[in-house]
């Protein structure tokens, strides 16, 4: 389950409070996936009290409010970062970043599929550059029209910033170096991107871990 | 579950295992905490093997603040998330004075006496408030967010929890210390608390802002909240 408590003491009224934690939600906790599944009790409250004063906030429509927005998603994005951090048994913390798709819904779909594929997860934990299984995870996202097997590219970009990894361009297999994804893979993080067609410009991000046996001891353990 | 599993650990307890020293660099040492707010912990044991560990933590705020939400989508939805969900329709946002959130036990598919249960625990931290100088009753009904967290198919040990409200009140406090503490008490099988601070500003305006946030989850984590 996520929870999540969030207060300021900015002066916002409820309704663009409502407006601004539901925006700030769907580039955030609603994109990130350790397992996935969804719990019956997922919640995100904001209290915002007002206790440091100035001019409210009560329109969707204010300079005010656009940054307030604007700090709040950010914000939100490094909490929901924490969770994958955490994700039970997690050893890899992996951003999946989905681009050139017709629409930020097709790419976000697409990046879920791949977050949850079990095969992508376990590939990751075992440091395997396995494009194959992204690509498959890919090609069955439900309801995305922006998927062209011969324009789709996949890399994986180094923690440390360095040039990417391609794995797949066009649709065509990269000759791998081994020795230098064995390298990318030892790291802690790791960015996958999925370059989708080169017709559209839309993207989303998502984050998520790999699996390990540790994940299935816990949850063997785990009882209701 | 020795029998079945061997290898298995228990996980259930908040804080109860040694954070691990990768996670380390993840939990803040200081922060700078918004006005008015402050948060606190304190044991209850709602599971019964936890018998040493914070296992509730109540956010609360001086004045009644704007308040909204976003929640799982999921068709079961726990007691905590009807009766919450509920309340801020009610309240259209407005008059919120506190959340109170229980970790060891989710109090999800309970049926009917669990929403009794979250609109108890509701109440009784509404009742921590009743004699400061914002604490009047409104007429509009509770004014505490309720949240739970743990295994799902169990009822909530209410009375247990509802007796150490006024301990965990009396808690309350400013400090990071305070913060981390509430921040410990709401994880389950997490190996670190998650709690985050920062300050900024707002166009046209000379004041400085703060938010505060802290966040529980490690397992059955795919949220589509609305």
């Amino acid at each position: 389950t996520l929870l999540g408590i969030l207060c300021t003491d900015a002066p916002v009224g409820a309704a663009p409070l409502q407006q601004s934690l539901t925006d700030a939600i769907t580039k955030s906790f609603n994109s990130i996936s350790i397992d996935g599944d969804t719990s019956t009790n997922d919640t995100v409250v904001i209290l915002a009290n007002g206790a440091a004063g100035g001019k409210p906030i009560t329109s969707t429509s204010s300079d005010e409010f656009r940054a307030f927005q604007e700090t709040l998603t950010a914000f939100a994005i490094d909490l929901a970062k924490l969770v994958v951090r955490d994700g039970e048994g997690a050893t890899k913390f992996v951003t999946i970043k989905v681009t050139n798709a017709k629409t930020y819904e097709d790419a976000k779909r697409v990046a879920n599929s791949i977050a949850r594929s079990p095969l992508v997860k376990t590939a990751l934990y075992g440091k395997d550059a396995n494009w194959g299984r992204i690509l498959c995870a890919t090609g069955y996202a439900e309801g995305v029209e922006s998927v062209v097997p011969e324009e789709t590219s996949v890399s994986f970009v180094p923690a440390d910033g360095s040039e990417e990894l391609k794995l797949l361009v066009r649709g065509e297999p990269e000759q791998v170096d081994e020795s230098r994804a064995a390298e990318i893979l030892a790291e802690e993080d790791l960015e996958i991107v999925v370059r989708l067609s080169e017709k559209f410009d839309e993207e989303a991000v998502v984050w998520t871990c790999d699996f390990s046996h540790e994940y299935v001891t816990i949850n063997g353990d785990y009882r209701t | 579950v020795s029998k079945l599993a061997p290898q298995a650990r228990e996980y259930a307890a908040p804080g109860q295992g040694a954070i691990p020293p990768s996670k380390k660099r993840y939990i803040p040492t200081s922060g700078t905490y918004p006005l008015g707010f402050s948060a606190a912990s304190a044991h209850v044991g709602v599971k019964p093997s936890n018998t040493r560990f914070d296992d509730v933590a109540l956010i609360a705020s001086e004045v009644p603040c704007s308040a909204a939400a976003v929640f799982t989508t999921n068709k079961f939805q726990a007691a905590p998330v009807t009766v919450s969900r509920n309340m801020l329709n009610r309240r259209r946002g407005e008059g919120i004075r506190a959340v109170v959130v229980n970790s060891g036990c989710a109090n999800a598919v309970t049926g009917r006496g669990g929403i009794e249960d979250a609109i108890s625990m509701g109440h009784e931290t509404d009742q921590c408030f009743v004699n400061d100088s914002n604490g009047k009753d409104d007429g509009q009904g509770s004014r505490s967010i309720v949240m739970s967290t743990g295994v799902i198919g169990q009822r909530l040990p209410i009375k247990k929890i509802t007796s150490k409200l006024g301990t965990v009140y009396g808690n309350l406090g400013e400090t990071h210390h305070h913060w981390l503490s509430a921040a410990r008490a709401i994880c389950t099988t997490d190996t670190f608390p998650k709690l985050i601070s920062r300050t900024f500003t707002l166009p046209g305006s000379q004041e400085e802002y703060r938010i505060a946030g802290m966040t529980k989850g490690a397992g059955m984590i795919h949220p589509n909240m609305a």
